[in-house]
């Protein structure tokens, strides 16, 4: 563990807790879109298959555990809860998500850094989660003006996996032998998506103006 | 090496 990984887990447990909070309290999903939650409860229960098999660490187990379980309360809350899912904008949030899988998944087929079901599986949940924001971005550019929460939401989201490209890069100068450029790729291509929602992100919080994309 | 290969990252 380093300090740029554990930067990176604490940074992503803020996005899902903002996430969770938002929906729970003020019991409004606006602006949020369920498509890119059932891709990261898919993400992650593709990703967490050996969590009863392979023991890490406490740590490790633990972290999966909330995510696994935030990421389908939240899916839950979206879908059937009786007041936060009248706030759900359905109409607007049409990104086709099951497109995205497909392809994930013949190219985790493909490219792997071994074949077999885990591996596979694993390889998958990458690819997916890379572009799993795709939905919520589109809805973005949809729904006029979000809320502060949503904003920090994505914000966190994305730099989660920025502050795991620095870990890449720390470990591959302090660790021999570690050479993982499936996930180096993954997560690279993953934080690029962000970089307009970044760009735009600053402008506002910089003009201390609302957050808007341009259409 | 099969140590190595077990994803310890989230």
């Amino acid at each position: 563990m380093n300090i740029f990984r554990l930067a990176g887990d604490m940074t992503h447990l803020a996005s899902v807790l903002v996430l969770l909070l938002k929906i729970h309290t003020i019991k409004s999903c606006a602006g949020v879109s369920l498509k890119t939650q059932e891709l990261y409860a898919i993400v992650f229960a593709t990703r967490y298959l050996d969590i009863l098999t392979s023991f890490v660490s406490i740590y490790n187990t633990l972290m999966k555990l909330i995510f696994l379980g935030s990421s389908f309360s939240i899916v839950w809350y979206m879908k059937y809860h009786k007041t936060v899912r009248r706030t759900y904008d359905r109409d607007q949030d049409t990104f086709r998500h099951w497109f995205l899988m497909l392809p994930c998944l013949l190219l985790a087929l493909l490219i792997h850094e071994k074949f077999t079901f885990f591996e596979v599986l694993w390889t998958f949940s990458l690819y997916l989660e890379a572009v799993a924001i795709l939905p919520q971005l589109v809805l973005l550019q949809r729904t006029r003006n979000i809320d502060n929460l949503t904003g920090q939401y994505i914000f966190l989201l994305g730099g989660y996996r920025g502050f795991y490209i620095l870990n890449w890069i720390y470990r591959y100068f302090t660790e021999p032998h570690y050479v993982h450029w499936i996930t180096w790729i993954a997560g690279l291509v993953q934080t690029l998506l962000y970089a307009d929602f970044f760009y735009y992100y600053f402008l506002s919080w910089k003009n201390n103006k609302k957050l808007q994309l341009p259409a | 090496k099969e140590a190595e290969n077990a994803h310890d990252e989230l």
